[in-house]
């Protein structure tokens, strides 16, 4: 495996979303899987509906929160599409599902697994590059506060709340990170970015991660 | 300067600024004792962002809405043979 690994850099991954005033970053982590395992698969990079899961994913529950598992399972086995965002914008809030044709432009779910890595974050780093970006559920109560650097402390692992997507790693330095994209806009954090103290299962980013192929 | 900076309007009454000020210095006493572990090279460092006139309840009811199951143990190629 490679010291360093950014999908970015291989021009896969969508800019830094801002999901506002709505819990809805399980559907903002599995769109931004999907279209950037569509993009690793040498598609153009495309940004796909995040309204759309919102709306229409009656398994979960709009802007008052969801599972990206259970967001996954329905893209799979509904066979819905994803079409463009600009076909279907984000609003904030849940509305009534839009239907389109089976002939529509759009993006389906071929698979998807679910693992947890704890104790095993290399085969995590494994996955990563093999798969694309990951769809990761970590604890991210301190993240109320937190403005830029490694977090590397007082990050527990004891009660996932929020779904964020692991785009690269960087074993390069002293202190060995992921690389994690978050739906709070770019005036949060690194530039919309968190990075996270790799081993340890800090956040426990380990702990349930998805990986999708379209 | 943080309401200019995320452009926070709050009510007439001064009832809401008042409430936001105290979530506001809370997230400052939040700050210090976070950043009391930052000594390590290229640790996280914790202050004033777009969060921080929202109580530590209010966060977690709007963002921290996600579950995320259990879910099996990876079992992939480091274990195959």
């Amino acid at each position: 495996l490679p010291t360093r690994f950014d999908w970015r850099d291989k021009a896969v991954v969508a800019p830094v979303q801002d999901q506002l005033a709505c819990g809805s970053c399980w559907a903002f982590s599995v769109v931004g899987a999907v279209q950037s395992a569509r993009a690793v698969g040498g598609s153009p990079l495309q940004q796909l509906s995040v309204q759309q899961l919102l709306d229409c994913s009656f398994t979960n529950n709009g802007c008052g929160g969801g599972s990206p598992t259970a967001a996954l399972s329905w893209l799979q086995q509904t066979r819905e599409k994803l079409v463009a965002a600009a076909e279907y914008p984000y609003q904030a809030e849940a509305r009534i599902c839009r239907f389109f044709s089976q002939t529509h432009r759009g993006v389906e779910v071929k698979n998807f697994t679910v693992h947890s890595f704890r104790g095993q974050e290399a085969a995590m780093m494994a996955q990563l590059v093999e798969h694309g970006p990951l769809v990761v559920v970590v604890d991210a109560v301190s993240w109320q506060d937190y403005l830029g650097g490694i977090i590397q402390h007082h990050c527990s692992s004891q009660w996932p709340n929020h779904a964020v997507l692991v785009v690269g790693y960087d074993t390069s330095g002293e202190v060995p990170y992921w690389i994690v994209q978050n739906s709070w806009g770019t005036s949060w954090g690194n530039e919309g970015y968190v990075y996270i103290k790799m081993g340890g299962d800090i956040c426990g980013i380990a702990d349930c991660v998805a990986a999708v192929s379209v | 300067t943080f309401r200019k900076t995320f452009h926070r309007l709050y009510g007439g009454s001064g009832d809401e600024f008042t409430r936001r000020l105290v979530h506001f210095q809370e997230a400052a006493v939040r700050h210090t004792h976070l950043n009391s572990f930052s000594t390590e090279p290229q640790s996280a460092t914790y202050g004033f962002n777009q969060f921080s006139d929202l109580s530590q309840e209010e966060f977690r009811g709007i963002y921290l809405q996600a579950t995320g199951g259990t879910a099996p143990p990876f079992s992939g190629p480091l274990t195959e043979g």
